[in-house]
């Protein structure tokens, strides 16, 4: 997947890193001090639906039904995440017990056209 | 957020305070929290540190049987005691906060116990620990078995009590309030002083247990 970068308005991942002090947080998660909140923005134009899927082979497919059914070219697909991983993160409850747990899919890895 | 002509920078700004907001969002629903925890009382950050040492050491790596329940989530939790209303026996009390419609499993519990023995001593203890019943519950109330041990201890230290499978039960139930009575037997002098001489070494439960969220479909892969 693409980083966003200045020269090209296609789909990629923006990186943001949220720090857990700037947003007064960081009395009650002990651990991260911060995460990735990334996104996914950008064009999706048709030459690039399902890409960069899972394989080629997707993309494939998805051109060859694009061309098979004659979908108008101005038709788009979406930016959406193809990758994402966890979250570990350990912080008080309201009771100041210490809880240790694994968030799913928290962090976005990677963008691609769906 | 739109950049007004005249302040480029705004946009940074909105954006900034647009990905934070998402982020607080996104945090407390994962955690599955209505607001930030108020915390009532701070722990000293000796007792967080020493207790996350026990978290490592008994924290497990996941087995390969247990990525396939990734639908459930696994938490690891440290409750620090607050001291109990037994006058006789030691009155431990831990307070818990989940919601009825979760499923927790719990896969392991150990109550850690700070001993002051003189330095000399080697002292040998029957202990038997109870899960007391109702709210105010004094010592001898309507209390279960947990289980009875045997602690010997040379000098002062920590030591950990297994407390499965019965607190098992206790999270299956209704329970917030978890209040455990302690009561020592043998020669070896009395649990309830050896604890208490040292509050600032204050007693702590660490558990671990699996959570399954209402309506979740468990898919076997």
């Amino acid at each position: 997947s693409l980083r966003c970068s200045q020269n090209s308005n296609l789909c990629c991942r923006r990186d943001y890193y949220v720090d857990f002090r700037d947003i007064g947080w960081n009395d009650w998660i002990i651990k991260p001090e911060g995460y990735q909140i990334n996104y996914c923005v950008g064009q999706c134009p048709l030459h690039v639906a399902g890409s960069p899927g899972m394989a080629s082979s997707f993309h494939t497919a998805v051109f060859n039904l694009v061309k098979a059914n004659n979908i108008q070219a101005s038709g788009h697909s979406c930016c959406v995440p193809t990758r994402r991983r966890p979250l570990s993160i350990l912080y008080f409850d309201r009771h100041s017990n210490i809880v240790k747990t694994d968030i799913p899919d928290m962090i976005v890895d990677a963008c691609g056209c769906s | 957020a739109a950049a007004e002509p005249r302040c480029p920078t705004c946009a940074a700004a909105a954006e900034r305070r647009l990905l934070e907001e998402a982020a607080k969002r996104q945090l407390l629903e994962k955690l599955r929290l209505r607001e930030r925890p108020k915390l009532i009382h701070a722990v000293p950050r000796a007792a967080v540190a020493r207790a996350l040492r026990r978290l490592q050491v008994g924290g497990a790596r996941r087995g390969p049987e247990e990525e396939e329940e990734e639908e459930e989530r696994s938490y690891e939790i440290i409750s620090f005691a607050e001291p109990g209303g037994s006058p006789s026996a030691l009155g431990l009390r831990f307070q818990f906060s989940h919601t009825q419609d979760q499923d927790i499993h719990i896969l392991q519990a150990q109550l850690w116990l700070y001993l002051r023995v003189p330095q000399d001593l080697v002292t040998s203890l029957t202990l038997r620990i109870f899960l007391a019943g109702g709210a105010g519950e004094v010592a001898g109330g309507n209390r279960t078995l947990l289980s009875e041990q045997q602690l010997s201890a040379r000098g002062s230290g920590w030591h950990s009590l297994t407390l499965l499978p019965t607190l098992q039960r206790f999270f299956g139930g209704e329970g917030r309030t978890l209040r455990l009575e302690l009561e020592s037997h043998g020669a070896g002098g009395d649990i309830a002083a050896m604890v208490n001489a040292s509050w600032s070494h204050q007693p702590f439960l660490v558990a671990k247990a699996r959570l399954r969220e209402p309506g979740h479909r468990l898919g076997k892969r």
